[in-house]
């Protein structure tokens, strides 16, 4: 009973509605590896064209670094921060602990959305879920083929609120800030962040 | 495992930004903890696409320190949200280590007590329990013991709902308060948002950490969990 005081997390941290940084386009599919059905895998995509975007991320220092974080870690590398305008995550299966598969598992992913930019080492990719199992590669795949063969990008508040629900696993409820800023000379910018995360918290991120 | 990205429609040099994101995430992400448990898939990555016409932003430009304290700013808010929603959790808990020697011992202490399964039980039993949170102090895996004097330390609870009397001092230089007014203790207890204050009275560094507490809920989410 001490926990008793249900708090309806989901009405007091979701927004209803937000306002989005220009120049980004976000998708979202069920592809079956959640058992649930559910929303489980998403891409960010920077569309803008005026400007070679600049990536950067910090990752687990945990020994055992799962293959999209190996993966990541390298596109930056050889990337130099420059030009990566894809973010691929899938939620349901972490592909950690994978050795050489879970890494050509990892490539494909990345390898995929590559091509559909028709770029080399311009997207990062992210999973999360259960440690120690393959990617269902084929659903991903799918996944990633269906995402962009029938364009279910958006930027609408739904679409964004959808990617925050896709990478979501133990979490009850989806993580999505968004904020404008004004820079002393005037000019509006936005910050928009998602996040998931319930279980296997204390990150020590370099 | 903790996954994030954010995103912003600025042109910042990748540099700057890989610079701005790992301050951000010293400050941030890498100060929440559920259980203590570390992933081996945490990643938290930045795209700036540049979209907003402006001049781009470095290392060197007048903008670079506030941008980089908003990102921080937001990164704390994005943070605190995964903790807000631990496996079980009913309580959301900030741990302020103020007065140590240097950042990097008040965030070690910060860390040390919220990860402390009896400090965060405490809490769940609403229990003002200064003698756990002292301990976790005591065992903190600091380089050196500068940064602690026993006869400076004062540990409180601070009501969050901006009602008096604020402090509740469980600890002053030391010793602890036997007379607790329990009442006021049970109050504070009671709500959802708590807040430790730890004064290491040694320096003028402090740092923030947020935890949540430990209830059974936790252990039945992750006791059934099949892999």
């Amino acid at each position: 009973q001490q926990g008793s005081k249900v708090i309806d997390k989901y009405s007091l941290y979701v927004p209803k509605t937000g306002t989005f940084p220009k120049g980004f386009k976000v998708a979202s599919a069920a592809t079956g590896v959640k058992k649930n059905g559910n929303l489980d895998l998403g891409i960010i995509l920077n569309t803008n064209q005026s400007y070679p975007s600049s990536a950067a991320a910090v990752f687990t220092t945990n020994k055992f670094k799962a293959a999209p974080v190996l993966l990541s870690h390298k596109v930056l590398e050889e990337s130099s921060g420059k030009n990566v305008n894809a973010i691929v995550v899938n939620s349901g299966c972490a592909n950690s602990v994978t050795g050489d598969v879970g890494m050509k598992d990892a490539r494909e992913m990345v390898g995929l959305v590559n091509e559909q930019l028709h770029q080399e080492n311009s997207t990062l990719v992210m999973s999360t879920g259960v440690i120690g199992q393959r990617l269902q590669l084929n659903k991903i795949s799918q996944g990633i083929k269906d995402i962009f063969g029938q364009n279910k990008f958006g930027t609408d508040f739904e679409s964004w609120l959808n990617i925050s629900k896709c990478i979501c696993t133990t979490d009850t409820f989806p993580k999505l800030i968004t904020s404008k800023f004004t820079l002393p000379n005037g000019t509006e910018y936005t910050l928009t962040g998602m996040a998931k995360g319930a279980g296997m918290i204390c990150p020590n991120m370099a | 495992t903790l996954l994030g990205f954010i995103v912003t429609d600025l042109p910042i040099q990748s540099q700057a930004l890989q610079k701005m994101l790992r301050f951000s995430t010293e400050r941030s992400f890498n100060c929440i903890s559920v259980d203590g448990d570390m992933s081996t898939n945490d990643t938290i990555c930045m795209i700036a696409n540049g979209a907003v016409e402006t001049p781009e932003i470095t290392e060197t430009s007048s903008d670079y320190e506030q941008v980089k304290l908003q990102v921080t700013e937001f990164g704390k808010r994005l943070a605190q949200l995964v903790v807000r929603d631990g496996e079980g959790a009913t309580k959301f808990v900030t741990v302020n280590v103020k007065n140590a020697l240097n950042f990097a011992d008040a965030k070690i202490i910060a860390e040390s007590i919220s990860n402390s399964m009896l400090v965060k039980t405490a809490l769940y039993g609403k229990d003002a329990n200064w003698g756990r949170i002292l301990c976790a102090i005591g065992y903190a895996k600091l380089g050196d013991l500068s940064s602690l004097d026993v006869d400076k330390i004062n540990v409180s609870f601070i009501a969050t709902d901006n009602s008096e009397p604020r402090e509740l001092k469980l600890v002053v230089n030391g010793v602890p308060q036997l007379e607790i007014d329990e009442e006021r203790a049970s109050e504070i207890l009671a709500l959802t948002d708590l807040e430790v204050l730890v004064d290491l009275g040694t320096g003028s560094e402090e740092a923030q950490f947020w935890t949540c507490d430990l209830s059974h809920e936790y252990v039945t989410i992750n006791g059934d969990y099949r892999s």
